[in-house]
């Protein structure tokens, strides 16, 4: 472990508790994209699978529970608890275009063809484009409420600092995990105009974010 | 045989 993989596992747990906490107490979820969150909850799923097969350490395990019930737990408000306020016909990204190429990309670039090696790989893939529906969704409406950005600015430093680590452990262990580190890339790839506009437009008090 | 990269990132 090393301080930027904690800081960006802190940021990665502050992101989906902004996000958590701000669908329960407005009691609403507009302008949050789900199937962002169904992504995300099955990344975490495919992921975490070997919660019952290896364990690392106890930061490791009550980390991987923490996600997963956050990210279930946000799925069930925005499709059952609040599921009235729910923007369907805005959240309109064409998920099918995510799931089959990062399903075929899993089987052909992976560490093993084994069960569990395939879905980590999955999950890896399917997590650099997960934000894309809710970033889409952002386009459409053309705004997005303040603490919907500070959600995605956390949730975009996450992976960026896992970058950092991945720096520090090559440095430091010759540890290189290609996979995880080139989707990892694409993944902090697509924040960056969200940055820009973060940057210049939420940090500078306008409160909302309005796409020019 | 390959050792495989135990995944021991979140």
């Amino acid at each position: 472990m090393n301080i930027f993989r904690l800081l960006g596992d802190m940021c990665h747990l502050v992101a989906i508790i902004i996000l958590f906490l701000k669908i329960w107490r407005s009691k609403s979820c507009a302008g949050i994209s789900g199937k962002s969150q169904v992504l995300f909850a099955l990344v975490f799923t495919t992921r975490y699978l070997d919660l019952f097969t290896s364990f690392i350490s106890v930061y490791n395990t009550v980390m991987k529970v923490v996600f997963l019930v956050l990210a279930y737990a946000t799925v069930y408000l925005i499709y059952l608890r609040f599921r009235s306020t729910y923007n369907s016909e805005s959240d309109s990204f064409r998920v099918e275009f995510l799931l089959v190429p990062v399903a075929g990309l899993s089987f052909l670039e992976n560490y093993a063809f084994a069960p569990l090696e395939i879905l980590w790989t999955f999950s890896i893939y399917l997590e650099s484009v997960a934000i894309l529906p809710q970033l889409f969704m952002i386009t459409k409406t053309g705004e997005a409420e303040s603490i919907t950005t500070h959600y995605l600015f956390f949730l975009g430093l996450y992976r960026a600092l896992y970058l950092a680590n991945w720096v520090w452990r090559y440095h430091t262990e010759g540890f290189f995990d290609q996979i995880a580190v080139v989707s990892g890339v694409v993944q902090t790839i697509f924040y960056c105009d969200f940055f820009y506009l973060y940057f210049t437009k939420v940090l500078r008090g306008s409160g909302k974010m309005t796409l020019p | 045989s390959v050792q495989l990269p135990r995944h021991d990132e979140l």
